[in-house]
Formats: structure tokens, sequence, C-alpha cells
């Protein structure tokens, strides 16, 4: 399972660590701010009181173990920083950061940063899109009589094609995608991690012991589903 | 078509009415710093400096016609006092303001705020989510080779049903739901302005003319598609 670290705990960085170490996850939060240490000392599995630019404590609390670091801090120059310590001395495989605008965004991607993130930017425009007209996806989480869920599938399935099983005259449902382990065959963390996903699954398709079916349908057909 | 306003310019709201501009709609901006007023000028429909509790200021521009407003001012104070002026006094419809917490968007909620929206919140648990398990949706985004597209129906699909045009077998594509225009039922900009969504829909569903399908597939399927 993989291994966090969240450097720097204002709203973005204090709520990434959190829903994190709520799924399971070891979660090692650093921030300047000892009232930040104090506020998730109890929600994250270690907090630590450390300057994000002390490399020699950063070395010593472990953080070259780490899976997958986040910088969340607003300070170009901070980031920058810690960005290239964290690639190129640590090595840490996947590195994600905060910028606060496309400028600040290209420096980190030039430095070898694996994931840029624009929290206002990105709401922004997910809030746009929505006023304009409601996604789909927004759709299916808004709508009160439709769902789109995530179920293991059931051992009466295991085996059977989609064509033989007929979701859809036998509980009108749509299977949009499968999600299957497998021995993941590229190091990315992007895509598929240790799992691919079957868009749009021919009929042809068969069900194998471990498969997550994402469905969409009407809640109460789903949960006929669930139970079986 | 909707007519928007936007109240604070900083990342949020900057990109909020920039991308409505660029869609095409109508937008109205304000800001109280007149640099924030001149980058965007030429961008949206006006620019205005002005104080955002400037009620007399906010009459005269003509904010009351406005379908929907956005306040992107952290400022919890001002974003409190605006929107009770914008719901209470200007009775516009639909109110969406940024809040910079949870006690902060509680506030909003009980003065009538339609929509708050968190970014740094809204982003971190995305992130989280997706260093956890990519979703579906990110996935056909981030797929090279799958697509999720809308697509106004080909003349020769109108009329008939999706089991008689197969496009499973024909073209290898999933419908996962059709956009059809309705006179909306109800007055809630949140589900359907304007827009039915028949999710999931059945093989029997015959397609309108003015139908959007939204299909996920293959992209160099997805293109025989969008050629017809
Ligand atoms: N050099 C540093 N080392 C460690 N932590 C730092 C450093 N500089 C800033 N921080 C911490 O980073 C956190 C985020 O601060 P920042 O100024 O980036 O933005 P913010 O506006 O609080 O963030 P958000 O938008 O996520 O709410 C703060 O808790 C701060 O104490
Ligand atoms: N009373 C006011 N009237 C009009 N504009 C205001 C008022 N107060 C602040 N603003 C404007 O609101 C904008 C947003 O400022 P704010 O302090 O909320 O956050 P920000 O950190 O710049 O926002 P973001 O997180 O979206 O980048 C600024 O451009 C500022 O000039």
């Amino acid at each position: 399972k993989k291994f966090f670290a969240v450097i720097g705990l204002g709203s973005f960085g204090y709520y990434v660590a959190t829903k994190l170490a709520e799924k399971g996850y070891e979660v090692i939060a650093i921030d300047i701010d000892e009232n930040k240490i104090d506020d998730i000392s109890n929600k994250v599995t270690h907090a630590i009181q450390l300057n994000a630019l002390d490399e020699k404590g950063l070395k010593e609390v472990g953080l070259m173990d780490v899976d997958v670091a986040i910088i969340a801090i607003k300070d170009i120059a901070t980031s920058i920083l810690l960005s290239s310590f964290l690639k190129e001395d640590l090595k840490i495989k996947y590195v994600v950061a905060k910028a606060s605008d496309q400028k600040h965004g290209k420096v980190l991607e030039k430095i070898g940063v694996d994931r840029i993130i624009y929290p206002e930017i990105e709401s922004a425009e997910r809030l746009a899109k929505n006023l304009i007209s409601p996604s789909i996806f927004d759709i299916i989480e808004l709508s009160s009589s439709h769902n789109l869920v995530e179920i293991k599938a059931p051992d009466i399935f295991v085996g059977k094609t989609l064509e033989e099983i007929d979701f859809r005259k036998r509980f009108d449902i749509n299977i949009i995608a499968i999600k299957r382990n497998q021995p993941s065959t590229t190091e990315t963390y992007k895509l598929s991690y240790e799992e691919s996903i079957i868009i749009s699954p021919s009929p042809k398709e068969r069900i194998i012991e471990g498969d997550i079916l994402v469905m969409v349908g009407l809640k109460e057909h789903l949960e006929k589903i669930e139970k079986l």
C-alpha cells in the first residue's frame, strides 16, 4: 500500500492528508507551523514540525521512503526548491505540487514534478462548465434516482460473459467499465497502478474473480445487484 | 442565454469569468482593484471597478438583471453581506459563493446562497481519490485511446431506436446517455436547465432531432460517428 507525505497544511494540504489517512493510508504530514501540526496530529500517521527547506530534517524523518509526496505550499521559491530536492536528491517516484498560476506551474514541470494542481483554476473551470450545462457525471451524482456505483463482482457472475448475464434485460443497468487487477506493466501512477480498466466492455467479456463492476442505473436496480 | 456576474477577480473569479465568456456568455466582471479590471476588460462583456459593498453602484450597473451571480471574494464579512444583498434585495435567482472553510460555508447556506464552492477542499478530495485509484472518468479523460464525447445526433439516426442503429456492433461504442431539450419542468439550475438527461438509455429509446449523444469508446471509432 502506498506511503504518502504532505508538506504544507493550508486547506489544500490538510484535506489531502486527512482524506488519504481516512482511507487507511500511511501519511506523514509536515508544516513549519506548530499549530497546524497539533491540529492534525491525531488524524495522520505522523505529524512533524519542520521547515520544508530543512533537507537534513526531511531526510531524518524518512521522507525518501514515501511513494508519493504532495507539496502544498504557495510560495513559489519554496515549492521549487523543495520539488527539486524531492525528485533529484531523495528520488521520490511521484511528486505532486500545488501551483498558484501557470508561470509557477511551468517551472515545476521543467524540474520534473509529476503532476501540477491548480485548485482555484480547476474549481473555476468545473463551476463554469457546470453552470452552462450540468455534465453527465454531475447528473449521475446529483440525480436523486440514478447512481454510479462500483461493486465487486458477485460470485454467481464469475466465469460468465456480460452477454450471458445480460445486465440490461435482467437488472436494467449499464456496465460502463470493469476494473481488473493485473500486474502493472508500467511504473506510472497516472493510469493503471496495479489495475487495468476495461472501458465499455464487450458483451463477450468474461468476468474474473475480483473484478470491480462500474455500473450506472436506477438506485433500486443497483441495490438488487449489491444484494447478490 | 444566461447572463452572469462575477464579483471578485482573484484566480478563481478570473477563471470563472473568462471561461464563461469564452463559451459565448454575457459576463459582467466586478472588482475593487483597477488592475484586475484592466487585465480582464477585453475578455468579458463588461468589467467594472466597484466595491462589492457599494449597493447603489451594483444596482446602477444592472446587476439585478443577471441570472447567475458568482461571489469570488474570500473575506467572510464581505461575502456574507454581498450574498444577502444579491438574494434578498436584488432577488437574483441563482447565487454561487466561494467559501474559505466549512464555518463560512454554513453561514452562506443559511442566508440562502444556492451553491457553495470550496476550491481547495474539492481539489484536495479529487487528488486524494485520484492518487488512491484513478476514477473511471479520469481514466476516460486520461486514456490515450479512449474518449468520452458528446455529439449532436447525425440525421441518419433520427427516428431510429438505439437497437435499430446497433451502436455497439456497428461502431463498437457505448451510448451512456442522451441529452434532450425539453421545456424545463422545474426552475432549478441544478439539474436540468432546459435539458433532460436520459441516463443509460434503453435500446428501445428512439432518437429525436437535436438529441445529444454522450458516448464512450476508442477514439478512432468515435471519429467515424463524428463524420456521419
Ligand atoms: N518553508 C515552509 N516549511 C514548512 N511549511 C511551510 C513553509 N512555508 C509555508 N508553510 C506552510 O504551508 C501551509 C500553506 O500555506 P500557504 O501560504 O501555501 O497557503 P494557504 O493559503 O494557507 O493554502 P491553502 O490555499 O491550501 O489554504 C501553511 O500551513 C504554512 O505554515
Ligand atoms: N470589497 C470588495 N469589493 C470588490 N472586490 C473585492 C473586495 N474585496 C476583495 N475584492 C477582490 O476580490 C479578489 C479576490 O480576492 P481574495 O482576497 O478573495 O482572494 P484571492 O486569494 O486573490 O483569491 P483566489 O483564491 O481566487 O486567487 C481580489 O481581486 C480583490 O481585489
